[in-house]
């Protein structure tokens, strides 16, 4: 008993209310292993030096980083359209935040496990889009288009590159309203070719992706700040 | 003054090897990295006069010079971490995500008199 009451004491100063219990861990992200290393191998001198509220790799405040796993759905079993490829419902529950930590970045991270390549003509060959959703959607019920708000199109052609948005905003208009519908993403193809008709079927297999959040605990930074 | 036997340098202040095992406290099955670490403390005398690696306040000079005039009445300087340096720890939340948080003053790199 005695135990336990100094463990829940120990974790609470470390910031945390209970002791994690993880039950389908997922692989680390590399960029938190890089930023875990490079922080690790720095001279002890240089750590006590360096801010430690500031997140240089991203050059942002903060001295906490969560990489969220998406836990949305596809809206449509299979390919929904000839040249629309897949139509996804993303959802990060961003209410593990604790209310003294303020968030400072949000960037969503699209990857493809797939390494082809398909080189067209005219360059573009995929076509994305992404709306912050403001109503819920079933499973195989298309969003209605007037509840949803667009927020980055763009084309692409490699599909072994991760892509990165930027999302702070949204992030941040989630934790103020207390009311995050997620996201939805579109991918469709610019073109009837055969090549990338095949792919558009498969690439719901092989999409991957990932919200990081960088948050900044007023707590612990503030009085550290305070003594520097 | 003459009769005070000088006090052997080994038992001076300063800090002393203290590696933290997370596996020890049974958090292994959350904790991603590292696995433990050397956290570090301090221990040792504070005895007058107090030398410049001691790493001294003005007061607790004052302190000695006190307690070596009254031992009883007035207690040597505490040997306490002057200096800190903090960690990145890698773990599972909750709800199974993976954070990477920074925490201040979590091993000691010198200790001094106060």
């Amino acid at each position: 008993m005695e135990l336990s009451l100094q463990e829940s004491l120990l974790l609470k100063s470390l910031g945390l209310s209970t002791k994690p219990s993880p039950k389908s861990p997922i692989p680390v992200p590399p960029v938190l292993w890089r930023i875990f290393q490079r922080r690790k191998t720095l001279p002890s001198a240089n750590k006590a030096l360096a801010d430690g509220c500031r997140v240089e790799e991203f050059n942002v405040p903060g001295n906490i980083i969560r990489v969220f796993p998406d836990q949305g759905h596809f809206i449509h079993e299979g390919q929904p359209g000839r040249l629309l490829c897949l139509q996804k419902r993303l959802y990060f529950n961003l209410s593990v935040l604790e209310e003294g930590e303020r968030l400072t970045m949000a960037q969503l991270e699209i990857k493809f496990s797939c390494n082809s390549y398909h080189a067209s003509s005219q360059g573009q060959v995929f076509e994305l889009r992404l709306y912050q959703s403001s109503q819920m959607s079933l499973r195989g019920v298309p969003p209605q288009r007037h509840g949803r708000k667009l927020l980055v199109e763009q084309s692409f052609a490699q599909l072994h590159k991760s892509l990165l948005f930027n999302l702070s905003g949204v992030a941040k208009e989630w934790r103020m309203s207390s009311r995050n519908l997620g996201l939805i993403l579109e991918i469709s193809v610019s073109n009837g070719d055969s090549d990338l008709q095949r792919l558009c079927a498969s690439i719901d297999s092989f999409l991957d992706t990932s919200l990081l959040v960088v948050t900044l605990s007023q707590q612990q930074c503030k009085a550290s700040r305070r003594r520097r | 003054n003459a009769h005070h036997a000088p006090v052997t340098p080994s038992n001076l202040c300063k800090p002393r090897r203290l590696y933290i095992s997370f596996s020890d406290v049974g958090w292994e099955n959350w904790i991603i990295a590292p696995q433990g670490y050397m956290a570090n403390y301090c221990l040792g005398e504070c005895p007058f006069p107090l030398t410049a690696e001691l790493n001294s306040t003005n007061h607790a000079i004052l302190q000695t010079v006190v307690h070596s005039l009254d031992p009883e009445g007035t207690p040597q300087p505490c040997c306490v971490p002057v200096r800190l340096s903090p960690i990145s720890i890698l773990y599972y939340d909750n709800s199974d995500n993976v954070v990477l948080r920074h925490y201040e003053d979590m091993v000691v790199d010198e200790c001094g008199c106060r």
